[in-house]
């Protein structure tokens, strides 16, 4: 389809300005509601005051979660879709104006709450990270296939839940690696930080081996 | 745009044709994993041995939905829409022409797990039932607002998670409210039960209302 070609086209324009200004960026995907912005707010609070990050934040409507974000004092745009379900390359594009790239460590992209049209988009991005949480079941890769297939990494979030719900973390995984073999795993609480130590690591070292 | 016009003209030969069946239909929209397949299956088991029910369910892959529901002994057709993010009218039309619709008391169609699309396509049903789980933040109402704002009930689900998350029932209802003030609400638990019976009240309202 047209619209895809020329989305691509734009998303290729902005991996060379990412390239070019040696920036790793970060596309968070998920249902709404999974933990996208709290995993954002800890994230931030580990390496906010040791890099330099800022985040584009979409929704549909609201810039309730830019607000969240801008109490981490990093740069933040807020791109409201105005009733569009996912973020598209163009947009991505005028937001990231507002960023002196070439001073950025990390970018992140927090895409708006929808495990199925995001996964159709690329954005330019370096690393699509797909968060479920235990309270949405353990069968949606299963159900939502195409966004865990163009994933490299997958959170599991919401792991303090794990003894109110019917959620098995070993089957969820699997279920998974069915669709995406090389998904890499992390499986953690934004709310209690239990398992976030794992995650802030990789994301130290994707700052590393981008100096 | 034309394909929401055509989409809108299939809607009303539905809906006439469950008019002339005398056939109340209901359409559950949710996010993923809100527990829109587990409210039914709580919902078959109270009502399916009193009352001819039937189910439509629609995913973008898996036909775990419609296994799920088989149990309860009801047709069910699962409708597998490949990548779409949403049902739409005609997907509807074909389904039920596998049912006796003039045999039915209930007609439920599950749609994708989507808090966007689905809000903008009519698929000839009576009311549209918007279901929110107290796991994904009390704020969906605010930053997915057309969903709220076309839907005639809201199911508030998982209240027995409320002791470990941050979710204000009374808040999530101004918040709603203020996007459609005459939102009808429910309270509910799927998984224990707690608040079904006003729902399954409710439901044998409507089929007393369609003799
Ligand atoms: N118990 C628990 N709750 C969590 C966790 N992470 C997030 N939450 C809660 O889940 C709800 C949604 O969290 P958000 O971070 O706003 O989710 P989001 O993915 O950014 O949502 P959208 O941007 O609206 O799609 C909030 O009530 C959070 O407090 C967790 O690890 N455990
Ligand atoms: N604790 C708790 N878990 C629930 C409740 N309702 C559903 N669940 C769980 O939530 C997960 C998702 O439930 P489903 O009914 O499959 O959700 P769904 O909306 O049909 O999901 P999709 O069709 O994939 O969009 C499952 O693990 C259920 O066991 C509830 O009231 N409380
Ligand atoms: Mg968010
Ligand atoms: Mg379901
Ligand atoms: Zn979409
Ligand atoms: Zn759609």
């Amino acid at each position: 389809r047209k619209v895809l070609k020329k989305n691509d086209d734009i998303a290729a324009e902005n991996r060379a300005r990412f390239a070019a200004a040696n920036l790793t960026v970060l596309n968070l995907l998920s249902s709404p509601g999974a933990g996208k912005t709290t995993l954002l707010e800890r994230t931030l609070e580990k390496l906010a005051g040791r890099y330099r990050l800022a985040v584009v934040e979409g929704d549909v409507q609201t810039d309730n979660d830019a607000r969240r974000i801008a109490r981490y004092n990093v740069p933040v745009v807020q791109v409201i879709t105005r009733g569009g379900c996912h973020l598209e390359a163009d947009l991505v594009q005028d937001a990231v104006a507002n960023f002196n790239l070439e001073e950025l460590d990390l970018l992140f992209i927090e895409n708006v709450g929808n495990l199925v049209c995001p996964a159709n988009y690329d954005l330019g991005e370096a690393w699509k990270v797909v968060i479920i949480s235990t309270t949405e079941g353990e069968d949606k890769p299963l159900k939502y296939p195409p966004m865990f297939r163009v994933a490299q990494v997958c959170v599991i979030n919401k792991i303090d839940l794990l003894p109110y719900v019917d959620f098995n973390l070993s089957r969820a995984r699997e279920y998974a690696r069915g669709i995406q073999p090389d998904l890499q795993f992390f499986e953690l609480s934004a709310r209690t930080g239990e398992g976030l130590d794992a995650w802030i690591d990789w994301l130290e070292n994707l700052i590393r081996q981008n100096p």
